[in-house]
């Protein structure tokens, strides 16, 4: 494992904490698209089932069931404990139309058509896209508290950081997966605009804005 | 293994 794999691993564990324990301590998910914590809890589902049938390390077991329990405590959270505050009138981005084109390509484009590789690359193709309904959500209420753009920026960071690693990876190791780097180029470009915003007005403002 | 893609990564 690479530095950059490492830190990378460490800032989407970052975001996945830092929205629980926001969500946690204001007792609020207001702001928070359900809708892509939905996608992402899926995203983990349908990616680490591989838990089930092979070991590879402590580290790597650990990470996904953190992963994948936070990703399901955090959609608790929102679902069912806070639902009071929960701002389903603004988190109105259609998930079917994600889920069924990136369900579709899946079982087009994959390394092996078996249901475990076509799972995996679905949760490939769909982390690439779930922050769509929170990105819609900002975009639509023309605000972001400032520790929601924290979340969304350790979010962005981490899968750039797996792009570096995969850049090193192929320079020291002869690893190359077109499906992984592709869908990890995608996702990292749907945080340009917020990194560039985050970047240039996060600083000592309380609010952040995407412009529609 | 029967896996082909790289489960270490997360």
């Amino acid at each position: 494992m690479n530095i950059f794999r490492l830190t990378g691993d460490l800032s989407h564990l970052a975001a996945i904490i830092i929205l629980l324990l926001k969500i946690w301590k204001t007792r609020s998910c207001a702001g928070i698209s359900g809708k892509s914590q939905i996608l992402f809890a899926l995203v983990f589902t349908s990616r680490y089932l591989d838990l089930l049938t092979s070991f590879i390390s402590l580290y790597n077991t650990t990470m996904k069931v953190i992963y994948i329990g936070c990703a399901y405590a955090t959609v608790y959270l929102i679902y069912a404990k806070f639902k009071a505050t929960y701002d389903g009138n603004h988190d109105t981005f259609r998930v079917e139309f994600l889920v069924v084109p990136v369900g579709g390509l899946a079982f087009l484009v994959n390394h092996d058509f078996s249901p475990l590789e076509i799972l995996w690359t679905f949760s490939i193709y769909l982390e690439s896209v779930a922050i769509l309904p929170q990105l819609f959500m900002i975009s639509k209420t023309g605000e972001a508290e400032t520790i929601t753009t924290h979340y969304l920026f350790f979010l962005g960071l981490y899968r750039a950081l797996y792009l570096i690693n995969w850049i090193w990876r192929f320079y020291f190791e002869g690893f190359f997966d077109m499906i992984a780097i592709v869908a990890g180029v995608v996702q990292t470009i749907l945080y340009c605009d917020f990194f560039y915003l985050y970047v240039t007005k996060g600083e000592g403002r309380s609010q952040l804005s995407i412009p529609t | 293994d029967e896996l082909v893609t790289d489960k270490d990564e997360l």
